[in-house]
Parts: C-alpha cells; structure tokens; sequence
C-alpha cells in the first residue's frame, strides 16, 4: 500500500457561500471570481462539480470575517448571472486527512468517510488532491471528526501530527 | 503578493464518473468509495458540492483503461442507493496551475479562470487545495489550455515549467 497518512488537518476559520444554478457557460466561473478578488477577499476551497441540464453550482469558503462582505458581493454577481440561489453558512469546518500517493487510493478515502460516517459525521462537500482529501462538515462535529480520523489513521504513529490551519 | 505559480500541470489518462441524485446522509459517500476500493480501482479527483432538497452529486476520477470496470461498479452502488443517474465521460482532462500560497488568492483563481473563458474553453469542474487549483475541461482543449495558462502564468519565467502527471 503506497499511501501514507502523515496527519490530519482542520480548519474553523472559513465560511462558505454557494452559487446555485449558474449558467454552465465559458466565463461564468471567472466573473464569480473575478469579483471577489476585485475586493481582496481571500477564497480557500473552490468546488464544482459537474453540471445539469446546463446549469452548475459553485461553491467557495471564505474567512468567516469576511463572509458579509464576500455574501453581498456574490449576491450581486449571482444577480447578473440569474443563479438560482446563493447560500451562505459559516457553521462549517473543513477537516483534511493529509498524506502522499494519496491520489490513487480508493481505500483512502473509503476508510475516511467511513470513520466519518460511522459518527453519524454528514460530508457537505468533498475536494482533493494527490496529497489531501479534504470535506466540509458541520462545525460542532469538529473535535470529534478529528479525534476519530486521528484514531483511524494516526494512532499507532507518535511521530505524524494533528494540526490546525 | 504572496502567491506564486510555479508550474502548469495536465493529467489526459482520467476519466469522470458522476453519481447524481445521492441522498445526502452519512455513511453514502463511504459506500461508493468502499466499492470502488475493494475493486482496487485507483480513483484521483473527488469532488462534491452542497447538496439540494436532500440530493448531491459525488463525481470522481479513475484511469481510462479501468472506466467500464469502474463504471459497472458504481452502476450497482448507485441502484442500492437509488441515485437518478450515473454518467461516464472519459473525453476530460484534469488542467491544474500548481504553486504556493494560492489558498488565499481569488486573483490567481480569476485569472485562471478568465484565460480558459477568454478562449471558450468550459471548465466541467473545480476542485482546489492550497497548493494546487485543478479543473476538469473537455480533453480537445488540452494543449490550447496548457498553451494559455503557460503564457498567463509562466511566460516570463524560464525556470518554471509544464509537466505531465
Ligand atoms: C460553471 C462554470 O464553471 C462554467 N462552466 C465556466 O466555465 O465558467
Ligand atoms: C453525499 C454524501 O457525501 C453524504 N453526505 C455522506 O456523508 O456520505
């Protein structure tokens, strides 16, 4: 098994917005970004997934300080664009487990969200890379999704670590 | 300005398989990726957004050459769990800018974003980690898309490079 699990990861300081039922055209996703760096806000997670009939959504986490600021902005956009809806929810805490040749591992992920889920954890959104599986839960689960994911992954390795962002 | 982009990246052996239409209650994501690990299949992107009235769409990346065993797997998976639909496309490739420091810009995201617009290339999905923003686009356009983000990102910088995964 080539994948390592080095550490898990959490984070408390974002909050996200969701942009319901963009036009799934060239330029759409640009514009939505495009204004928020227009006012400096800071975006961590940016997840879409594929779309239907011809309409996407976006969603993005921000700094929970910044998320009148980046709501407003995006309400705007949302308008110009005719989205459906924009949801914003600061009760999220996104929880990574962190590792290498992670990309390929099925069984990785499979054990992470089964941990999760064995809490009765809900997964509100899922991202990744070749070196973290990262989710969006609710906040209060986070102390206990960590707690569980370190006793699946770290437990018998003093030396990997649990961190915060 | 604190991020920088170090390199263009582009992966053409994936292919994506969306699960629409999931319930959105713990334990459904673990499911599938459960099945898809006791069949050894090697899966890279995972990608989930918000769900809508209870149903979300969980789509996932595998090698082309292990597509239809992939998909037939997930076809059962996807009965048991009552999904409305499974859809396979293998004519993606997964175009990433790599640098660091990127979590926090939606400016390099918007001008990303803005390159593959500007060229009327779609970007089918999103997905972002601190060091990496990757999206999903139709397979034709990977060396145009390379092309533009090489000249958007790079240009200027010899010692930065394009690599294939
Ligand atoms: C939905 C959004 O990503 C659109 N497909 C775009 O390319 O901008
Ligand atoms: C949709 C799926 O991710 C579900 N929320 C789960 O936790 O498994």
């Amino acid at each position: 098994d080539a994948s390592v699990v080095t550490g898990i990861a959490y984070d408390k300081s974002e909050a996200k917005i969701a942009v319901i039922g963009i036009p799934d055209k060239p330029g759409v996703a640009a514009k939505i970004l495009t204004a928020l760096a227009k006012d400096d806000i800071s975006v961590d997670m940016i997840v879409q997934n594929v779309s239907q009939a011809g309409l996407a959504d976006l969603t993005f986490s921000v700094k929970k300080q910044e998320l009148s600021r980046a709501h407003a902005i995006t309400r705007e956009i949302a308008d110009e664009l005719q989205a459906k809806n924009v949801v914003a929810d600061e009760r999220i805490c996104k929880v990574s487990i962190v590792g290498i040749g992670m990309r390929s591992h099925a069984g990785v992920a499979a054990r992470m969200f089964t941990a999760l889920a064995y809490n009765n954890i809900n997964i509100q959104m899922i991202s990744t890379s070749d070196i973290k599986i990262s989710v969006a839960i609710e906040e209060k689960y986070t102390e206990l999704a960590v707690r569980i994911l370190h006793e699946t992954f770290i437990q018998d390795s003093p030396s990997k670590s649990i961190y915060a962002n």
